[in-house]
């Protein structure tokens, strides 16, 4: 069975696009079926590996389905209603054992209602469950909020991974998502762990980033994973062409950090 | 009266918070009352003037009110119901002319229920007018979205300021916020004005970074600001400290920018 991460923050910015979409390519790479999940209304990790959001709308309309009776917004949770949940959503990108499910307009709406209604959380949770059996590996990446679409994403992931940027406020902002995922942990999942702390952006020439890593790594010495991601321009040049850093500069020291990390994600040591 | 601005963005860490703590402080310092209405669960605004967010229940507990019969958290719109409104929870901060409104821990429970019914959004506009007439600007932080909170903020302002990251995600962003903006001026808020797109982060010695400049200033001539904000950790320190930038360090190429911005902002030319 395939194993489910949820790469999330409330804090904006920190690089959760970054690693979804290029530790999904780097397990793909490594030899593993592995699925990008884009739960993110930005669409960012959609666009981060060359597809375009759609509409549950649109998609629906080709398949004539009964959604059409009740209206736009719900397409999406008519999609979870269907017995073949989210596979028929589901794209193979060009990238090497990589395939996608890309956001999806009604996205946004999901915001709005908040946390979905338990009736949709216990289907999406199914839908989840089938897709394990078809992918090694499943990365989500969600919107910078603590709020409904990341709750959804926690409730079907074994653990969640949270990226730290090398800066003030994202240390600052563990603070906010720690004590929210041991509340998760103390009710609905008990079983939810924590696969790290990411620190990202480091640029060893700065103090401040120094510092932060200094302070992560004193209080989080367990939950820290041991590769840094640098600073690195050729992962923001990468994410504009729509292409993975392997694919795009493989020998930049963005790729080798993200490669050091699938194999410590992988478990190879 | 005073004006009003938003700083809005779904796109994380692109300088929302950056840019509303620095401007007011600017504009401050340039012998206007300015108010920073921090409107984040995340308070990094309100920890970047040194001040610390607090919870309304303990405020009101304090002073008694009835929201203890209600429960813990209704206490912000109960404190919407109150004649004396937002002005008791106001702080005036160490720096020259710059009171804060600090984040308070009930908003992300706002955020929970989604976009505030009208009966909360018109007292929350009456008081805002009050605002007006103690404050020369007002500039509101908000989070990464544009759910709720966002539209609280954007139906009392007299403008948006809209922070474009010199990177691609955050210039793809600006496909979303646009039309959102739009639609508020069609419909709820047709005298909203967008204030300006504000470049940050700029690197001048990445392709990349004047690529997107030079996007931006193509498509947005009348929008976007003269002034675009370097990249300079002296900026990220400076939050680490609780010191808007001028108190942080006056010659730094970060505090200059934002100088500059103020007069833009202000009208000087
Ligand atoms: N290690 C890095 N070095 C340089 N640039 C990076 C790095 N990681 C990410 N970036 C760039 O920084 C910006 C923010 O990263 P990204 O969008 O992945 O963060 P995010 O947490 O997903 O943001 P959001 O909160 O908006 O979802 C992007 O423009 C991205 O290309
Ligand atoms: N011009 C700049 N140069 C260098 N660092 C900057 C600059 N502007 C902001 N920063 C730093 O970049 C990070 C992101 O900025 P900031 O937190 O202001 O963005 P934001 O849009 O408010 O993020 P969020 O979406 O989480 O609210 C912070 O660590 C901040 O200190
Ligand atoms: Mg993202
Ligand atoms: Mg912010």
């Amino acid at each position: 069975l395939g194993r489910c991460i949820t790469v999330a923050s409330q804090k904006g910015g920190v690089g959760k696009t970054t690693t979804a979409v290029n530790l999904a390519a780097g397990i793909g790479l490594a030899g593993s079926k592995a699925l990008l999940l884009d739960l993110d209304p930005q669409a960012n990790a959609t666009s981060g590996v060359g597809e375009s959001k759609y509409t549950f709308a649109s998609q629906a309309q080709r398949s004539h389905s009964r959604y059409l009776e009740r209206g736009k917004n719900s397409a999406f949770l008519e999609a979870l209603e269907m017995e073949a949940g989210l596979l028929p959503f589901i794209l193979e990108t060009e990238f090497e054992n990589l395939w996608a499910f890309p956001s999806f307009q009604e996205l946004s709406d999901l915001q709005l209602i908040g946390s979905l209604q338990s009736k949709y959380i216990n289907k999406w949770k199914f839908h989840l469950e089938v897709l394990r059996k078809h992918f090694d590996f499943i990365l989500m990446d969600c919107p910078p909020s603590l709020g409904g679409i990341p709750t959804l994403a926690l409730s079907s992931s074994d653990a969640v991974m949270i990226p730290v940027q090398c800066e003030y406020y994202a240390m600052e902002g563990l603070s906010q998502i720690l004590p929210v995922i041991e509340d998760l942990q103390a009710t609905s999942r008990p079983d939810l762990k924590i696969a790290g702390l990411l620190l990202t952006m480091y640029a060893s020439e700065l103090e401040l980033a120094n510092e932060v890593v200094g302070e992560i790594q004193k209080y989080f010495p367990r939950l820290v994973y041991r590769t840094i991601i640098p600073r690195d321009v050729a992962l923001a040049e990468s994410a504009s062409h729509g292409l993975p850093i392997f694919y795009y500069q493989p020998l930049s020291r963005g790729a080798w950090s993200y490669l050091e990390l699938t194999r410590e994600v992988l478990g190879h040591e």
